[in-house]
């Protein structure tokens, strides 16, 4: 048996958001020690790699491991029956082949449920090392979305280059380059607002555009996101989901062949 | 030019 609840159902709603793009299904791996799923995008390019702890939700409970095949179409039109209030719960017995979903308004007056069929996927899963990143940022999340979204206008390419000065973002075109640079805060009242820089090394690397601002989906899950770089390795790409877990993205450079 | 690598490339396949 499986069961889940979470008081606010709009933190799957987010979760959902932003993976659905780049994903179109996926394998959610239930434990004892929560949710977990990682999944590369169709071309291979990208890794998702999601985490929800299950000390984070407000019970839960897993007899025997389970692994949920989702289409995430079909997810996010059951979660559209949400309310952002409503509490969920995710229910599923041993070995099943679908998944319930019960919501509850706040006041307890509406109770719904969705059943979903669940799918066989064939999933690979990749061994991610632990790895000390030469360049550690943290920025605030919106700042980050709102670059790759400007700089998206000018090529298909961004390269971030990290000194201890500052990072700086490029990109370059038909209609001409633009640069973005964002230097560490000095005094910050607010943490959410600051961008900070551990750097080991100076690291300059070039990814694709289109994979950056997919990621950026996940902004509403965090105020600050955290990007972390090495020579000629992917790019993590890691926003917090509160107290409960993390989703990262890991983004294979271009490289000058 | 620069080319864009695939993720497989620096992960294993378990």
């Amino acid at each position: 048996m499986f069961e889940a609840r979470l008081v606010q159902s709009s933190i799957f709603k987010k979760v959902l958001e932003a993976i659905k793009e780049l994903l179109n299904e996926a394998t959610f791996d239930c434990s004892d020690s929560g949710i977990q799923l990682q999944a590369m995008d169709s071309s291979h390019v990208s890794l998702v790699s999601l985490n929800l702890r299950s000390d984070g939700f407000d019970q839960y409970r897993c007899d025997r491991n389970l692994s949920m095949g989702i289409n995430l179409a079909s997810m996010t039109k059951i979660m559209k029956c949400a309310g952002n209030d409503d509490i969920m719960t995710m229910k599923a017995q041993d070995n099943a082949d679908s998944v319930t979903f019960m919501f509850e308004s706040p006041n307890q007056e509406k109770m719904s449920d969705y059943e979903m069929k669940l799918m066989n996927l064939d999933q690979e899963h990749l061994g991610i090392p632990e790895t000390d990143y030469s360049c550690v940022i943290k920025l605030p999340s919106a700042e980050f979305a709102r670059i790759c979204r400007d700089l998206s206008q000018f090529g298909e390419s961004v390269v971030i280059s990290c000194t201890k000065e500052g990072v700086k973002f490029s990109a370059a075109g038909d209609i001409g380059s633009a640069n973005i640079k964002l230097a560490q805060t000095a005094n910050v009242d607010k943490e959410d607002e600051a961008v900070s820089i551990e750097m080991q090394e100076k690291v300059s690397l070039t990814f694709a555009c289109r994979y950056l601002n997919y990621f950026t989906k996940a902004t509403p899950l965090s105020p600050q996101v955290c990007l972390s770089m090495s020579a000629e390795v992917p790019l993590v790409v890691e926003y917090k989901i509160g107290e409960i877990g993390h989703i990262r993205y890991y983004l294979a450079p271009k490289i000058e062949e | 030019r620069t080319n864009q690598t695939s993720i497989d490339r620096f992960f294993q396949t378990l």
